[in-house]
């Protein structure tokens, strides 16, 4: 752990003579390889370490009997303050229906999260959801996502594949007034950050029915490229959240603090399994001590 | 014209950095770095821009250790599909079908994912889209069973490869991992001495965890090879060369789209070169 290598690096000192600024700065090159191996982005490193070494330099930690210890603070608690300090909310409108965009990379999970967010939406505040299947690509998403609805009992708007998703969430909304749903969530087809005509596609979605979240679902064993995914699609789209996705599996999840420095964006949810019932709100202090391994 | 590149620590440092931005890791990259230098000195490369060469051949290299060739030797031969949640298993299965159909094999598809929302109905697609057959059964049967009818179905019907789609799966899981060393079972013993190419599919967007999974999944299967999806985004991919190096696992095909021409055979001086772009 970040600690027992911190542990090492002090351990010539054994509590005679106090740190030196070099001292500091092997300090701070286990913390930057921990960092790494938990797949935060190189550059997030960078400033991070750069920041935590100034806050290490200060006089508590260059006298302290346990420097280890008060480094492992320091980084877990500027870990976490970098995460978002509290769990934050979903932002419901003022005048219903609410509209929850979901989009992301290919296979990040959206589509199993759009069910999994209606189902808690339903339990928790005993709303009346409306999927909607904008993914007009994928073989069978229309059907993945209609299969999804049945087990959960909500309704599924879809118009196939041959209207574009635009008119589709347009139509959507319309169904959704009429009927009494609220949310309206829209399941989109996965796509890359660099695909101009995907990306332009999700902009008109978002001027024709101006959701009131815009979530990013990103998969939490993203490594470097995390950064240049969340800072496309915040750039196009000013997203307004962030899910996290797989984070039942072993993965550090170094991906969650790249992403949340460089859209400064919050991430309201963490998928924490296959099943519908697996979302639960996401905890910055959980994360940060996951990432430190 | 290259403008000339001083080679200086500042260099190897700026290397070393694109290395670890492209996910192949602190060790390995360090690994490489060093193997690089001693080339350099050996050579005595003294252009920064020959020293980039000399990076792609070490790369090149250790991914070239391992047989990136496919083995189908018998009829049927099988292919089994395995990897975590969400890289491109099923899209994959697809692509390799067309690819086969198009050398003029007889394939046979099975929809062993019998869990997943509409994963039989996805297969099924890619089945129509490369005219193949394909073994399915009901939702939430024993994917097992649906392995076992697949390769008895391949050897009454003389297909040429059977490719088998499984449901994605965490490495962690060991109930999950458990059932895939069960279906690799099935299909030794249904089909024995037939060559068996179990490929792991891994997304490129995946960081250090990918070695992981490698890991995990190679102890439920013995993994012949891997399958790397979505080097048509921006992510390098790095990940596979600690696993070469680490596990001695070579990548055989390499996905770049959605589509069923998507797929490319593994040339790891190619991938050495798009690291780099
Ligand atoms: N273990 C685990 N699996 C998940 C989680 N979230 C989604 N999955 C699985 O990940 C795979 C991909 O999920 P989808 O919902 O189809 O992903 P998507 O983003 O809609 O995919 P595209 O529409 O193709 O871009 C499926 O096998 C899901 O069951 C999670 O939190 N944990
Ligand atoms: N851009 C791109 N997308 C890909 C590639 N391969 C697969 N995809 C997409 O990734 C998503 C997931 O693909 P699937 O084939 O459903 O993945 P899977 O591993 O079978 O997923 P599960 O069965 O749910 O675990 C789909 O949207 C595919 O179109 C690729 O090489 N490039
Ligand atoms: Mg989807
Ligand atoms: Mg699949």
């Amino acid at each position: 752990s970040l600690g027992d290598k911190l542990q090492g690096v002090f351990k010539r000192l054994r509590g005679k003579g106090k740190l030196n600024e070099k001292d500091i700065k092997d300090a701070m090159r286990e913390v930057k390889l921990a960092l790494l191996e938990a797949d935060v982005n190189f550059k997030v490193v960078k400033d991070f370490v750069k920041n935590v070494s100034e806050k290490s330099l200060g006089h508590e930690i260059m006298e302290s009997l346990t420097p280890a210890q008060q480094i492992v603070k320091i980084v877990n608690d500027e870990l976490t303050a970098l995460m978002g300090g509290e769990n934050a909310r979903l932002e419901f409108s003022k005048k219903p229906p609410s509209v929850f965009m979901l989009c992301g990379l290919q296979g990040a999970g959206k589509t199993t999260a759009c069910g999994k967010l209606a189902l808690n939406l339903v339990k928790q505040m005993g709303k009346r959801p409306l999927l909607v299947a904008c993914d007009i690509y994928r073989p069978a998403a229309i059907k993945q996502l209609q299969v999804l609805g049945e087990q959960i009992n909500v309704p599924v708007f879809a118009l196939g594949s041959d209207i574009s998703p635009v008119e589709i969430a347009r139509q959507a909304v319309e169904h959704a007034k009429k009927h009494g749903n609220d949310p309206v969530i829209l399941d989109t087809a996965g796509r890359l950050h660099i695909d101009e005509r995907l990306m332009d596609e999700l902009k008109q979605i978002k001027e024709a029915v101006e959701p009131d979240e815009i979530l990013l679902v990103v998969d939490a064993m993203t490594g470097q490229d995390a950064v240049n995914v969340a800072e496309h699609f915040n750039t196009d789209l000013e997203v307004s959240g962030v899910i996290l996705s797989k984070l039942d599996g072993d993965t550090r999840g170094g991906a969650a603090l790249s992403v949340r420095q460089v859209t400064g964006k919050p991430i309201k949810y963490a998928s924490m399994g296959e099943k519908l019932a697996d979302l639960q709100p996401f905890y910055p202090d959980r994360m940060a001590s996951r990432i430190l391994g | 014209f290259k403008a000339f590149v001083k080679v200086d620590d500042e260099l190897f440092d700026e290397l070393e950095e694109a290395l670890i931005m492209a996910d192949i890791g602190v060790e390995t990259s360090s690994y490489i770095i060093k193997e690089l230098r001693d080339r350099v000195k050996t050579k005595r490369i003294t252009d920064g821009n020959l020293v980039k060469d000399e990076l792609k051949d070490v790369i090149s290299d250790i991914l070239s250790q391992q047989d990136c060739q496919m083995h189908l030797d018998s009829n049927p031969s099988v292919i089994l599909v395995i990897g975590v949640n969400g890289v491109g298993k099923t899209t994959s299965i697809g692509k390799l079908a067309t690819y086969y159909k198009a050398q003029g094999k007889k394939v046979l598809l099975a929809a062993a994912d019998t869990f997943r929302a509409a994963a039989i109905d996805q297969l099924d697609i890619w089945a129509s889209r490369s005219g193949c057959d394909i073994i399915k059964q009901k939702e939430n049967s024993d994917p097992a069973a649906v392995v076992f009818d697949a390769c008895n179905a391949a050897k009454a019907r003389g297909v040429d490869i059977l490719i088998c789609d499984t449901a994605g799966r965490l490495h962690n899981k060991k109930n999950l991992m458990a059932e895939l060393a069960k279906i690799s079972r099935v299909i030794e013993r249904e089909l024995p001495g037939a060559s068996k190419e179990t490929l792991l599919v891994l997304d490129a967007t995946t960081g250090q965890n990918a070695v992981s999974q490698a890991k995990l999944f190679s102890e439920a299967a013995n993994i012949s090879g891997i399958i790397l999806t979505k080097l048509d985004g921006t992510a390098k991919g790095g990940i596979v060369i600690a696993i070469s190096r680490e596990l001695q696992i070579p990548v055989k095909f390499i996905g770049v789209g959605e589509g069923t021409d998507d797929l490319q055979v593994f040339n790891p001086l190619d991938f050495a070169i798009a690291l780099f772009e």
